[in-house]
């Protein structure tokens, strides 16, 4: 899995009820925002094919 | 083999449904209707696995089944059918019969895109195979091309008005086949091909986005679906720092203010003049809003001319107390800029997490309604006692 989706499992929310408790930690929204200007360049250059 | 793989894991699925839950959405889960078996009918065995799991979790899901099939072969070299793509639908349907979490749920389609002849025919035909048992059909539109779009295009009335056309051509189509189903634009914005840089993502393009919400509600288009909140290229409601930008703030004050019930209202020029430059729409207040009491109406306009406009409620209307929101650029980059004013206020998130009070300014009775050059805004009027709102 991804990095996100290995924090996410970690946080093991189990109950709908339970989903909203917890956040994304700081290091990983940091380093998916990181990564985003890369995603968003393979993104466009799908747009415009 | 020229696009990426994208593999989609059930945590992937978890924290798509997390955001969505937790942020108070309810989200749609598009499939891939490019899966198929050597007869050319949709394989249904991906999404039976993901359904699997979704019921599993008791999520609260709706589908749909392919992006834009009009262009499948243009994109991906693999032609379906509106006939064809109309029984996939009716598979999708019965399959999602087998789960009890999903016996009632939605099931949206075909999202095609701009009603062209080609698009046209693949939609009648569709409807004609799965027309009854969809919830809703989607439909797409953007205006212009965002590689080639100009400032002239975001405030032409004659760009604005297209909509108009391609709404009646739909519903046209619609009623000739499903007669009454209800029609959503299941995607749009301004420009196609991501939006238009510098255009998409400052004030001007509130010009076309609330044209768009009142034209649309008007001809009785029942949900608009923003492309998009957050993602590539330059029509997204929030930047890549998840900073508001101005069309976020005018669909928030939209929401907050604007009801579905939609009232008649046009605008009439005291001079003989082309009045498509000064737009203006009208529904009941939304109800939710603690602010304002039943019977109340909100009036929202575009002034599409140079120069600052007047307007005059009518009689029945002009001795009541008026909130007005008036939207106007928020800095020097004038229609260009990335930030918004109500009433004069730069409007700003108070921090992460919390929304700023969006404050009317109250109009006294009679006052007339003020539009600068080249501007927008709602005028909520109090105790309206307007009787379809009551």
């Amino acid at each position: 899995g991804s990095l996100e989706e290995t924090v996410y499992r970690d946080q093991k929310p189990n109950q709908v009820a339970d989903l909203c408790e917890g956040i994304l930690p700081v290091d990983v929204l940091q380093k998916l925002k990181s990564q985003w200007p890369s995603q968003e360049d393979q993104i466009l250059k799908e747009f415009f094919q | 083999e020229e696009y990426r793989n994208a593999t989609i894991t059930t945590t992937t699925m978890d924290l798509l449904y997390r955001f969505a839950h937790c942020s108070g959405l309810n989200l749609i889960f598009g499939l891939n209707a490019l899966l198929r078996k050597g007869n050319h009918e949709w394989n249904s065995s991906n999404a039976k696995l993901l359904l699997d799991y979704c019921s599993s979790k008791k999520y609260n899901v709706s589908w749909e089944l392919g992006n834009e099939p009009n262009s499948f072969r243009k994109k991906s070299g693999v032609y379906i059918d509106g006939s064809q793509l109309g029984k996939d639908f009716v598979d999708l349907h019965n399959l999602l019969l087998k789960y009890s979490s999903y016996r009632n749920t939605g099931l949206f389609g075909p999202d095609i895109g701009q009603p062209k002849k080609q698009s046209q025919k693949m939609l009648k035909r569709f409807l004609t195979y799965g027309g009854k048992i969809i919830n809703s059909v989607t439909w797409h539109h953007y205006y212009v091309d965002g590689r080639t779009a100009s400032e002239r295009d975001f405030l032409s009335p004659d760009i604005l008005d297209s909509l108009i056309s391609e709404i009646t051509t739909v519903f046209k189509i619609v009623n000739e086949t499903v007669p009454g189903k209800l029609i959503w634009l299941g995607e749009t914005s301004s420009a196609y091909g991501g939006g238009a840089r510098g255009l998409s993502n400052t004030y001007i393009d509130g010009f076309m986005w609330l044209d768009k919400l009142g034209i649309s509600a008007k001809l009785g288009i029942n949900v608009v679906m923003r492309q998009a909140l957050f993602g590539a290229g330059s029509y997204n409601l929030v930047d890549s720092d998840f900073e508001p930008l101005p069309d976020y703030w005018l669909s928030l004050l939209f929401k907050k203010l604007v009801g579905n019930i939609v009232l008649d209202a046009s605008f009439k020029s005291s001079e003989n003049r082309d009045d498509r430059r000064l737009r203006v729409y009208m529904h009941c207040t939304n109800s939710d809003n603690p602010n304002y009491a039943l019977g109340d109406v909100t009036l929202f306009a575009i002034n599409l001319y140079n120069s600052t406009q007047i307007m005059t409620l009518p009689s029945i209307l002009s001795q009541k107390f008026v909130d007005e929101y008036l939207l106007l650029p928020g800095d020097d980059e004038g229609l260009f800029s990335a930030s918004v004013l109500l009433n004069g206020q730069v409007l700003k998130m108070v921090d992460d997490k919390v929304l700023p009070t969006l404050n009317g300014k109250l109009l006294d009775p009679g006052s007339p309604l003020v539009l600068p050059p080249l501007s927008f805004g709602f005028f909520v009027v109090k105790n309206a006692k307007a009787s379809a709102c009551l």
